[in-house]
């Protein structure tokens, strides 16, 4: 599960300070389907980034699985990270001189899997997202469509106990965006997986059981 | 006017060959609005860079106002960019150096735009896409769609006589959508603007006079 203590988080820009996030308290049970909706610039890319123990925030706690995160070292935050969380980021973050293949594969790498079932898994995950035909491309051999099914593939082979979605239908057709939230909806369903996503796309949200609605920093409502 | 004849467009990666466009003929007359509809992978940022004079075609002519580009060299298809063509990337290709107000000035300079008459243009087109309070910021200190509006911003400033829009309003939310649509609406009421967007967003699609829909490289359908 995961729990939110009344969550600040502040960046310092020169003299001006940006707020972010003002106050944010939220709890999600395991294997819940949740949304953060907002306008452009209102916390969720920041918010899921203080889920995803990628930051930590000015003020408050962040709690995963009953560990306090905010106060842990970077070891320990890596450890988390690298075990229980897929986190797929809004602007993809693949590694730019790694293929399609070696970029889902790697968090594997770092788990220890070992070589031949490395290979089964991302042969599998590359399939289910359409992309086995493009698995020796680079980044910048692909679409931008092709590229967020990479990052999409790349956070699921793991089997994440949570899955952080940053927008991940952004840059995909509504087919293609539709067999993406099937595969996160089979991996809830098959192995509990907690979902928060942070979407604009009204097509992902027949997936959703909850709603948390985001402006300026703070929740306004809740559905 | 904007004219291709039977394109193709392919890329070698070692020993395959990706044929991202398979004979593509277009006609777009001056101030029409037409979409580039598709799934993942279909072409539709490769027709786009072909128009937009960043790349040529294996094969077919592109003419932009009765002036072959395919044939031309490097410095006048830069001519053209500069002066006609405001291009929004699907990956905004922001200077990361320089701030949002920067970014949006560049074209200006590289136009011989005087430095009062780039500020006034400059602090207007931040202000028409929401982001005066943001003009300091660098891209990594705005979350995606303010990013994805500097590129937007960018490419409007220069009031150019063909817009190019890859995805503009992926990483919006349906409000600030709706207003990035309204701004290059208003270029096309007022200065006749010719419009291309490519794009997955079904709100993006009530502006659009026609549409093109384009499968594995080819243009399936029109309407
Ligand atoms: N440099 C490259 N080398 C090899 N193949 C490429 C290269 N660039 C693009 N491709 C391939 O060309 C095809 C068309 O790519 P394009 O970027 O035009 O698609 P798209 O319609 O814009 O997709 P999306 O909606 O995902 O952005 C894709 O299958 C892609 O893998
Ligand atoms: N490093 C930073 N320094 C200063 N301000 C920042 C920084 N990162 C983000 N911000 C600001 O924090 C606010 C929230 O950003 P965030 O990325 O969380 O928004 P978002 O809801 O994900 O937006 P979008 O839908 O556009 O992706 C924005 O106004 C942004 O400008
Ligand atoms: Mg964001
Ligand atoms: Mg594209």
């Amino acid at each position: 599960s995961i729990v939110l203590k009344d969550v600040y988080k502040e960046y310092i820009l020169g003299k001006t300070k940006v707020e972010a996030l003002r106050g944010v308290s939220l709890e999600v049970s395991k294997s819940e389907i949740i949304s953060i909706i907002g306008p452009s610039g209102s916390g969720k890319t920041t918010l899921l980034n203080l889920i995803g123990c990628i930051d930590v925030p000015t003020k408050g706690e962040v709690i995963i699985d009953g560990e306090n995160t905010s106060t842990m070292d970077d070891d320990k935050l890596t450890l988390i990270r690298r075990h229980k969380i897929g986190f797929i980021f809004q602007t993809f973050n693949l590694i730019p001189v790694l293929t399609a293949y070696e970029n889902v594969e790697m968090p594997l790498i770092s788990l220890g899997v070992p070589k031949e079932e490395r290979h089964r898994r991302v042969i599998e995950m590359l399939d289910k997202v359409g992309l086995l035909e493009f698995k020796d491309h680079k980044p910048d051999e692909l679409s931008g469509g092709q590229r967020q099914r990479v990052a999409i593939a790349r956070a699921l082979v793991i089997n994440p106990s949570i899955v952080l979605a940053d927008e991940p239908t952004a840059n995909l057709d509504g087919e293609t965006g539709k067999k993406i939230m099937e595969i996160i909806k089979t991996l809830n369903e098959e192995i509990s997986t907690t979902v928060i996503v942070a979407t604009h796309d009204p097509r992902v949200l027949q997936y959703v059981e909850r709603k948390i609605y985001l402006e300026d920093g703070r929740i306004v409502r809740e559905e």
